[in-house]
């Protein structure tokens, strides 16, 4: 594995978003993920519909809140393509599914791996090298205040409760970070990523990782 | 504004914004207070959250359930050896 790695450098990851008022950090984190899947198979960079999958993903309760594994069973079962963002504006509230024809052009999934890589978070960098950014989800209180730098304290593991995109890896300093794309905006955190310290498991990180095929 | 999404009983109004943001100055204080010596640690202050109280927040934002996730196994971890 190299020393640092980020798929931002490879181009092939979308601008923060910012999900506004909208529990919907669950969708935000799987389209970001889809999005980036399609890049790194070859297609060009889009930002896909996140409404869609707040409106559609029918296991889910919209910007009342959502889990990423049902909104990947979502994906994988009814084999349904995410359109255009600017076909499906995000509206920062749930609302009535849309239904676009089959010849739309859009973006489905072939299939996830979802895991528990607690303790073994160097294969989640495997996954993370070999396969594109992978979707997390974290206890994320007390990223209410954070500002910079790399999360290694104040941040327990057991009660995830945000989901997030991870794009790459930092091992070159004293502290090995992960990179995490969150959707509340680029003016918060590190130009809206959050870094967080590799090999301990922390805010939960590894717990509940999942990686997406194309 | 995030506080448009709050339930009725948190309805806002400038006194709570103030009384949350003057808990999120001490908040950050106490966060900051440790680690400090360390240059990459994480440090914490006002940003687009200091109006809400941490309640608040996680009743906003914090909005993504949890599963239980089977363990990494061994095979996959062979099988990758595999991917060109």
């Amino acid at each position: 594995l190299p020393l640092k790695f980020d798929w931002r450098d490879k181009h092939v990851v979308t601008p923060v978003r910012n999900q506004q008022a909208c529990g919907g950090c669950w969708a935000f984190s799987v389209v970001g993920a889809v999005e980036s899947a399609w890049a790194i198979k070859g297609q060009p960079l889009e930002d896909l519909s996140v409404q869609q999958m707040i409106d559609c993903s029918f296991n889910n309760d919209g910007c009342s809140g959502g889990s990423t594994l049902n909104a990947l069973l979502w994906m994988n079962q009814t084999r349904v393509k995410l359109v255009y963002d600017s076909d499906y504006p995000f509206k920062a509230r749930s609302g009535l599914c849309r239904y676009f024809s089959t010849s739309r052009p859009g973006f489905s999934i072939r299939n996830f791996a979802a895991f528990d890589y607690s303790d073994k978070e160097d294969e989640m960098a495997k996954m993370l090298v070999t396969f594109g950014p992978l979707v997390a989800i974290v206890d994320a209180v007390s990223w209410q205040d954070y500002m910079g730098g790399i999360i290694q304290h104040h941040c327990s593991r057991g009660e995830a409760n945000h989901a997030v995109v991870i794009t790459g890896f930092d091992k070159t300093g004293s502290i090995p970070y992960w990179i995490v794309r969150n959707s509340w905006g680029r003016s918060w955190g590190v130009d809206g990523y959050a870094h967080v310290k590799m090999g301990s498991n922390i805010c939960g990180i590894a717990d509940t990782v999942s990686t997406i095929f194309v | 504004r995030p506080s448009a999404a709050l339930p009725r009983t948190w309805q806002r109004n400038p006194e709570r914004e103030a009384a949350a943001f003057r808990e999120s100055l001490s908040r950050q204080r106490y966060l900051n207070s440790f680690f400090s010596v360390e240059n990459s640690s994480a440090f914490y202050g006002i940003n687009q959250f200091s109006y809400l109280y941490p309640e608040e927040f996680k009743a906003i934002y914090l909005r993504s359930r949890s599963s239980r996730f089977p363990r990494h196994p061994a095979e996959v971890q062979m099988s990758l050896l595999n991917v060109s």
